[in-house]
């Protein structure tokens, strides 16, 4: 682990009395070989690494400890501090009963949004709410029909109108028949897409601009690696988002996406799916995080 | 790349940026720097960014050998299906590969068949079908819920009974940390060679080009776990590069066979070297 690589390289520092430039300078490398291993984007670990130095360089070696936990104890808070929300800035995820709540989760293709969907259905309706999945995939074969049985299994309605009526068109009815039907919540996954793609992404801008949504999330793979921060900037500059959910964290991969995106866009990670079923979903905790990035 | 002149340290940094930002690891880039850096040594005059597009091309080369792009479905010795499983972690696009490949088949006129073995996942039998049809291909299912492993057996008795010329099975996307599912896979791939001998003659390991290292995980897990023959890299229409493709053919005798490059059926591209290399150089 990256803790143990430590050990080995301020062993040979026993006596010394501050961390420098030259002493931590392996350390340094090690760092940067773990992020980049983690996942973590190129640009973003050289800017890691820089703060670190920064922060560490000139600190007293406080009596009594060793100086590879000192150091890594510097890496460790700030990658926390990183991937922490920011209570100033940032959009908390909060739904209110009773009133009218619009969610729409967006994402590159087979991310993990449909299921996503039906995890965050089953979360809101623990606070109160009374969701409604809303089918706005028109293009994937059967991923109405996977809607459809999301909501079914959860006992959630799902409002479609089948793939020939444009995403608009659905979601205008939707709120209609939430209104009508007494469902203060809407759920809107939409069709995975490519950020790149003008047309795809210029549906999306309608949808928000129709729906007016209060929170919209990016729903994004743990496993991505350096193309996270592409993705991420472009549905952010362009469609804007809230906040992040973090997929299939019940795997191997590092994570390293986590802190990629999240200093990229400056959007808080709030969710991540551990698994396939509807309770597979926890609240973010950028400290378990940060240890699974170190390795 | 605005690359000049030698390989000198600016350059060399450059290059280290280009690779680990499509996905290289840290430790195939620094073999491929080494390698150019071989290629190089010697060369007094000045390289042209079009001199260093082919060294670095030539420095990969042999890591790009292990290649077989396409697909060939042998008709087996028997004259029963040619047979191919396709596996992957869960998203990856196995389904709509094979709707891909399904498409080649019945477009060069084979007789092909469908087989919905994810029996878990909400409607994934339903989304094969409607592949099925848009192919023309014949489809095979079993109850919401089913062994997979029976559904293939029968399946492959079908198969042979209608005188499939290819069978594509659909699995269900699996983390390969789940060691349960992880059997499930060895069994399906056991009770396909009970029913057929020689079955599966193809098992492709579909990777999302968006995956970072943990695609190395990947290969390493479910190649122990079945004989997987070929690797189909999907998603490369995006701006992913698949870089960490070079790390897995330089550490697994697994060669990549093709690319997936959009949602629809047609979008299907035999592997090209010489392409991925130039998207990775960028
Ligand atoms: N293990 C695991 N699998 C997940 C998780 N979230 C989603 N999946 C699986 O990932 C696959 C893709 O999930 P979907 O919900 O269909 O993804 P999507 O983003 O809606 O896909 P598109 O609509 O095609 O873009 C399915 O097999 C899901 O069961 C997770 O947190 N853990
Ligand atoms: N842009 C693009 N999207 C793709 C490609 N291949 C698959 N997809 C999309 O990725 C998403 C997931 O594809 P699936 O075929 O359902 O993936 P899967 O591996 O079968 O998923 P599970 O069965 O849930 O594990 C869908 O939205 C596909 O349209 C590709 O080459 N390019
Ligand atoms: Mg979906
Ligand atoms: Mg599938």
């Amino acid at each position: 682990t990256l803790g143990d690589k430590f050990e080995g390289i301020f062993r040979k520092l026993r006596g010394q009395k501050s961390l420098s430039e030259d002493n931590i300078k392996e350390a340094m490398r090690e760092v940067r070989m773990a992020l980049l291993e983690a996942d973590v984007n190129y640009l973003i670990v050289k800017e890691f690494v820089s703060r670190v130095r920064e922060t560490a360089v000139g600190q007293e070696i406080v009596k009594g400890v060793d100086p590879a936990q000192q150091l890594f104890y510097i890496v460790h808070k700030e990658l926390v501090r990183m991937m922490e929300g920011e209570a100033e800035t940032d959009k908390p995820f909060a739904v209110q009963p009773a009133k009218e709540n619009n969610i729409m989760l967006l994402g590159l293709q087979g991310a993990g949004k449909t299921t996503f969907c039906g995890k965050l259905a089953r979360w809101i309706e623990k606070e109160g709410c009374k969701p409604l999945l809303v089918a706005c995939d028109v293009y994937r074969p059967a991923a109405i029909e996977q809607l459809k049985q999301v909501g079914g299994g959860l006992g959630i309605p799902v409002f479609e109108m089948g793939t020939e009526t444009p995403p608009l068109k659905i979601v205008q009815e939707a709120r209609k028949w939430a209104r009508e039907n007494h469902r203060d919540t809407l759920l809107i996954d939409t069709a995975g897409r490519l950020h790149i793609d003008e047309v795809k992404m210029e549906e999306l801008q309608g949808i928000r601009d129709t729906i007016k949504p209060d929170y919209v999330f990016l729903v994004a793979d743990a496993m991505t690696g350096q193309d996270a921060v592409n993705s991420a900037k472009s549905f952010n500059d362009e469609i804007g988002i809230d906040g992040v959910c973090l997929t299939k964290l019940d795997g191997d991969a590092r994570g390293g996406a986590a802190l990629s995106i999240k200093a990229v866009t400056g959007k808080p990670v709030v969710f991540v799916g551990v698994g396939e079923k509807p309770d597979d979903l926890e609240r973010f905790h950028p400290d378990r995080v940060a240890q699974r990035i170190l390795g | 790349l605005g690359i000049s002149g030698k390989l000198d340290e600016e350059t060399i940094e450059e290059l280290e940026a280009a690779l680990l930002q499509g996905d290289v690891s840290a430790e195939t880039t620094q073999k491929i720097i080494a390698r150019m850096k071989a290629v190089v040594k010697g060369r007094d005059k000045d390289l042209t960014p079009e001199d260093l597009l082919d060294v670095f091309k030539e420095s990969v080369r042999e890591i790009l050998a292990n290649s077989a792009p396409g697909f060939e479905p042998v008709p087996p010795p028997d004259g029963g299906p040619y047979v191919v499983m396709v596996v992957g972690v869960n998203g990856a696009g196995k389904t709509t590969t094979i709707a891909k490949m399904a498409k080649r088949c019945t477009d060069a006129g084979l007789r092909t068949m469908l087989v919905a073995g994810d029996t878990f996942r909400a409607a994934a039998v339903e989304q094969l079908e409607v592949w099925a049809t848009r192919t023309g291909a014949d489809f095979v299912r079993a109850p919401h819920g089913s062994d997979a492993a029976a559904l293939c057996y029968d399946a492959l008795a079908k198969a042979r009974q209608r005188g499939s010329q290819v069978v594509f099975i659909d699995t269900a996307g699996r983390l390969h940390t789940k060691s349960t599912l992880m059997d499930e896979l060895a069994k399906i791939e056991r009770v396909i060679a009970k029913q057929l001998p020689g079955a599966p003659h193809e098992t492709l390991l579909v990777l999302d080009a968006t995956t970072g290292q943990n695609a190395l995980q990947q290969v390493k897990t479910f190649s122990a776990c079945v004989r997987v023959t070929g690797l189909i890299l999907t998603k490369l229409d995006g701006t992913a590069k698949g870089g960490i493709l070079l790390s897995i053919l330089d550490q697994y005798r697994i060669p990549i066979t093709l690319i997936g490059v959009g949602e629809s059926a047609a979008d299907l591209r035999d592997f090209d070297p010489d392409q991925f290399a130039m998207a990775l150089f960028g």
